[in-house]
């Protein structure tokens, strides 16, 4: 089983 | 003072109908640039990132830097009320929480107004790293939708793989499993039918095959969608606005704990 990712965690707010 | 002539307004309906499904809502940004946009589903799966360059336009007027939110499902059905040889004005006052789109036919001969609220909306701006990707596949746009249509009905996830072979698609559920390989084929005589492979190093990744459905919406901006893979990386599934600019679509994958 693979978890689905958010893309907070690759992309930082700016 | 914002007033922006697009003469093939049936672009403008086309980026709508791509991503109204992965967002509701969205702030449309206006500056010197272009109109662009930037938003992420509601579950921060994925993100859309649209660029329209002012060049692009026949007026571009953009006095001062502008954000306005829109609703996309009714941008939409104003949009709808366009026809497709149309020329689209967008235009809005300083200040003003409405935007207004002017629809003229090519002949000139019918004019429309639809003005349509504006609302706030609290939009996070994420800054996208510029990446190096292991591996970037450019195939016809026609052929990766049937791709996505075609593995959904049998999974819910896709497995890229990219390796020396071509690129490859894998799915698996409950009544089977398929795989299908795309090899690269330059040799064809029309360039928007090729398939490039640019590969660093082999790379495999998933992603949610809903998302990628919702991406293919897009596939009547471009013959050719950009598929850029790096591991552990947001994929970037490209769609070339001609002329104009881009929508880039990001999906976040799925990773084995």
């Amino acid at each position: 089983t693979s978890t689905q990712k958010t893309l907070d965690i690759f992309f930082r707010s700016s | 003072m914002l007033e922006l002539r697009l003469v093939q307004g049936s672009l403008l309906k086309k980026v709508l109908e791509a991503i109204r499904e992965l967002v509701t809502d969205a702030n449309f940004d206006c500056s010197g640039t272009g109109f662009s946009l930037q938003a992420m589903d509601s579950s921060h799966v994925a993100l859309v990132a649209l660029l329209l360059r002012a060049e692009g336009f026949e007026h571009y007027r953009c006095d001062r830097n502008l954000s306005m939110g829109m609703n996309l499902n009714n941008m939409a059905k104003m949009l709808r009320c366009a026809g497709n040889d149309d020329i689209i004005t967008i235009k809005a006052d300083d200040g003003s929480d409405t935007v207004t789109f002017m629809f003229e036919s090519p002949k000139q001969d019918k004019i429309a107004d639809f003005e349509m609220k504006l609302m706030d909306i609290d939009s996070e701006h994420l800054g996208i790293p510029d990446s190096e990707y292991q591996a970037i596949v450019r195939m016809p746009s026609a052929e990766f939708m049937r791709i996505c249509k075609d593995l959904s009905s049998i999974g819910d996830t896709v497995i890229i793989s990219v390796t020396k072979e071509g690129v490859k698609f894998s799915t698996s559920g409950e009544i089977g499993s398929a795989n299908i390989v795309c090899r690269q084929n330059q040799t064809v005589d029309k360039p928007e039918e090729a398939t490039v492979i640019e590969m660093q190093e082999p790379v495999s990744l998933t992603f949610a095959l809903r998302y990628m459905n919702s991406f293919t919406k897009a596939s009547s901006l471009s013959d050719q969608v950009t598929i850029s893979l790096s591991s552990e990386l947001p994929v970037v599934v490209e769609y070339k606005i001609a002329e104009m600019g881009y929508i880039r679509f990001y999906l976040a994958p799925k990773i084995e704990e």
